[in-house]
């Protein structure tokens, strides 16, 4: 259970992480384009 | 009981300590030299044995210590007798602490060696080590034991090179009703998939290990080492078995080697006595080629203890006895020599074969627990948090030591964080507020992801304890009463 409950935290914390990433990474592209 | 055993020889031998011996003060058989360094949990020391003038190495444990993980460590220590296991004397209980009097190896930790001469080791050294650690796990899995915790940092060096293997902190003994455990147990970057998938595993758990710390031998550090450590415990079951990063640096058969190491599948994964007939193992080179290692590694040491002692000699006298007792800087400085027993391995950034050092991006890599083992059928192997420390696992540990080391760098921007109790990541997998955020608002999210991860993960862990501990509790008296040493 407490593998699992580590797991799941894991898991929604990497998707947040991938989140963020692409967002910081979209927006870098943005810049360069607009530039 | 235990007996005298000491051999007729001219320079005789202790083989274990007589039960006179063992009634004695531990003060009365030992000279106690120097201090070599903390163990996981406690302080080792060099000793001389009196009557023989053997050295040994004696780990000194605070009673309230989780006491099951000792009498563990010392019953498989007891077990064994293979020239690459470190042996055990004995032990002694002095004022407030456990004395375990164990084989000194003057040549220090593999994980020691690389920090202090700063460099990886050469491929027909690694197979040199590899090849008498395969003895060592060749011998335990005969006896049926998994050592659970294979890294540089627990493969110590006989002053002639011979490698031992040490720590049995977390090692476990397989019996025939319990043909495979299920405990996630070790260190995260070298634990094997089937360890972290909590699906049982046997002894070639130990030969995944093996394969990790042949390459963190080669690069310093194993694969994941710059990343958390619980984002590599779920990426090592998911993703293809490491490899070398840049493997034409090495030979094939080293190549191979780690290839036979690190397969995912660990009934398809050789065991010890088939890699010892492996082609890098059978022809490596004796001992003697290590001999410069650990030259090498002495005089760094000394020359890092003569530097460190000219730095906190100051002028007066008074000074010196005030730090000694009280400065941390002096306990850092102990740390540092070759620790006969280590919790955590060090490492530092690496570039091809020459590591530099760089305090700022070490790693402490310390030593995993995830479920303890409650109560098993057999009753040999039994893990439990002592009632008396209850609350923390190794790896929590190895979080706030983290944290520790990188506290000055996140200080430093901790006036921008967001303020953690109030900030919560999103449950429904919309983001689609981030649209909304500067880009500095998002790096500081990032930066602030593992401190969160972390925090709550210590919650849950909390919340788990609170729900066991009765239980342990209730399994730790039991055990008090019928354990003897």
């Amino acid at each position: 259970l407490f593998m699992k409950e580590l797991e799941r935290i894991v898991k929604l914390y990497e998707a947040y992480r991938q989140a963020l990433i692409t967002e910081v990474e979209t927006r870098k592209q943005r810049q360069q384009w607009y530039a | 009981m235990e007996t005298v055993q000491l051999r007729n020889h001219p320079k005789r031998h202790l083989k274990k300590l007589s039960e006179e011996s063992l009634n004695k003060q531990p003060e009365e058989v030992f000279d106690v030299l120097e201090k070599l360094g903390e163990g996981s949990y406690g302080s080792v020391y060099k000793a001389s044995h009196k009557e023989t003038s053997q050295i040994v190495a004696i780990k000194q444990i605070p009673v309230e210590s989780d006491l099951q993980e000792i009498i563990k460590e010392i019953s498989i220590m007891q077990q064994c007798d293979s020239p690459h296991v470190v042996k055990y004397y004995g032990s002694y209980f002095k004022n407030t602490d456990l004395w375990i009097v164990m084989e000194y190896c003057g040549g220090g930790s593999v994980s020691d060696i690389i920090r202090l001469r700063k460099q990886t080791l050469k491929e027909d050294e690694i197979a040199t080590i590899i090849h008498s650690t395969l003895k060592g796990l060749e011998y335990l899995h005969f006896m049926r034991k998994i050592h659970r915790d294979i890294k540089a940092g627990n493969i110590l060096l006989s002053a002639d090179g011979n490698a031992k293997l040490a720590d049995f902190g977390v090692a476990g003994q397989l019996t025939d009703t319990m043909a495979k455990r299920n405990t996630v147990i070790g260190t995260p970057f070298w634990m094997a998939p089937e360890v972290i998938q909590e699906i049982g595993y046997n002894c070639v758990a130990d030969i995944w290990s093996l394969g990790i710390t042949a390459i963190e031998m080669a690069e310093g550090k194993p694969p994941y080492a710059d990343i958390h450590p619980m984002r590599a415990i779920f990426m090592i079951p998911s993703n293809p078995p490491p490899t070398l990063r840049r493997e034409e640096l090495w030979s094939k058969e080293f190549i191979d080697f780690i290839n036979q190491c690190l397969v995912k599948n660990p009934e398809h994964r050789a065991s010890a006595t088939e890699l010892l007939q492996h082609p890098l193992v059978k022809t490596a080179k004796g001992v003697s080629i290590l001999q410069h290692l650990i030259n090498e590694a002495r005089d760094a040491l000394m020359k890092k203890s003569e530097m460190q002692h000219r730095e906190v000699e100051p002028e007066d006298d008074d000074i010196v006895e005030e730090n000694e007792v009280d400065s941390s800087t002096m306990v850092q400085a102990k740390r540092k020599e070759m620790n006969t027993m280590q919790a955590f391995t060090t490492m530092n950034e690496v570039m091809d074969n020459t590591m530099v050092e760089n305090d700022r991006l070490e790693t402490q890599l310390g030593t995993m627990l995830i479920n303890s083992e409650d109560e098993e059928e057999t009753g040999t192997m039994k893990k439990s948090n002592s009632p008396a420390q209850p609350a923390k696992p190794s790896f929590l540990e190895y979080f706030e030591q983290h944290e520790n080391q990188t506290s000055t760098e996140e200080k430093k921007t901790s006036s921008q964080a967001p303020d953690l109790s109030n900030w919560k990541i999103p449950l429904n997998g919309d983001y689609s507020f981030l649209k909304d955020w500067s880009v500095d608002d998002i790096q500081m999210k990032l930066n602030a992801l593992d401190p969160m991860m972390e925090q709550e993960i210590e919650e849950i862990h909390q919340r788990y304890q609170a729900k066991r501990q009765p239980i342990l509790e209730a399994i730790e008296s039991k055990k008090r009463r019928q354990q003897s040493f």
